[in-house]
């Protein structure tokens, strides 16, 4: 079983490959890629070796393959379907995020349950009703699930997604919802992020 | 200097612990709080040993005690003000985010640069032009800035809040803004969060 924040960082790791190979490097020291991602050398090396062995002592590691590698592993080469539901303020900003398409994240088909937004296009599809849920991931298969309603309403909305074959949820409501073991999800959550902050702020206001 | 994963973790630590000191609990294993949080009691005992001796062998950790030392320590127990530059779906939906106010975190200035939604009343105050925040900045502490402009804006901004003296910041734009040493920037990227996500989907798919 591999760590999970192994797991975490591999998309950093990916991310970088992917801009040095935009940039034209082929060879990469796990000395500088430690560098570009504030991680040491030895930990790059380690989270590598959990996969099999990348680049040759003192010459680095070869940009492309270890970046095609990455990409096999974390299942980057292929397409996967998104589904969100609630489409306020938060969800239209989610439907319309740029960042998806070209990471191969495709949002599929939006959800809500107030009827004023039923049939609004957004994303490139319309608004569905959140009753119809149920119905929609019986039919058609959806990868992943992204939870943009109130607090109240996220655990529920996650159960529906799990029984209907979700297994993987990106929550950004300010709760931390249930699930199987079987089914990964990851908490947006702004205020864990801020605590982690102010440790380094006031730390800092007595230096 | 201590790692950035146990800062990390702390904050999660001591919403735990909040949890059960709203239900009562005067005691805790490092074990059952493992439990609650899917990590392993040796490294709770790790991360805490940074911060000084808790908890007696056997006996579990003091957990009223181990909140306040864990929210001193991240500076929990006092009022940290917030600057929020972009209004749109997005900020709009983060300045009525109900979950910053009960943990000390007060949106205190909000700014954009469209000029339609200047004065529009929001989280208890209203939108500034974002012209000014150069001179808000510098009248008035902020501690952390959020941003939520496109990409192409982000620098810009987080250049601004942080030559007004913003040591902290929260990004939402899909970019990885760069700062000088003394100030921590998260980045929110829910690409990252899925990417690491798909690995855990791929990995069920086979089994
Ligand atoms: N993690 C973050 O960074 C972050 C930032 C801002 C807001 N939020 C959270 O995101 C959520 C949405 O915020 P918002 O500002 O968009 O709120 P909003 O009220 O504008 O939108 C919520 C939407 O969910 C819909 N909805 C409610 N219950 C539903 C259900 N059971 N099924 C289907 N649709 C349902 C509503 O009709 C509405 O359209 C809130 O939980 C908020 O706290 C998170
Ligand atoms: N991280 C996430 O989870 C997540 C989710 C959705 C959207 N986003 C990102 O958040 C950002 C905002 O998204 P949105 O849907 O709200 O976009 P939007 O276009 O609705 O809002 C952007 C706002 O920023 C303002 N703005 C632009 N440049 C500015 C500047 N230089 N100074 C001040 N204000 C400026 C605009 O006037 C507008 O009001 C985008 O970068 C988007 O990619 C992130």
């Amino acid at each position: 079983e591999i760590p999970e924040v192994v797991i975490n960082r591999l998309p950093v790791y990916a991310r970088a490959l992917a801009d040095l190979d935009s940039q034209g490097e082929t060879v990469v020291s796990s000395h500088t890629l430690g560098e570009m991602l504030d991680v040491t050398p030895a930990q790059i090396r380690k989270d590598l070796s959990y996969f099999g062995r990348f680049g040759k002592q003192g010459r680095g590691y070869h940009v492309p393959s270890l970046l095609t590698r990455l990409r096999e592993i974390l299942g980057l080469n292929r397409h996967w379907r998104v589904a969100l539901v609630g489409v306020g303020r938060l969800g239209q900003a989610i439907a319309e995020y740029n960042g998806f398409g070209p990471q191969g994240f495709h949002v599929v088909a939006v959800f809500d349950e107030n009827p004023e937004l039923f049939g609004k296009a957004i994303a490139g599809t319309t608004v569905r009703d959140s009753a119809e849920l149920d119905g929609y991931l019986q039919a058609t298969p959806v990868d992943i699930g992204i939870v943009a309603v109130p607090a109240v309403a996220a655990q529920e909305v996650v159960d529906r997604m799990v029984a209907g074959g979700v297994r993987a949820i990106l929550n950004y409501a300010p709760t931390s919802p249930l699930v199987p073991a079987m089914v990964t999800i990851r908490n947006v959550d702004p205020v864990l992020a801020m605590q982690s902050m102010t440790y380094y702020v006031k730390r800092g206001e007595t230096t």
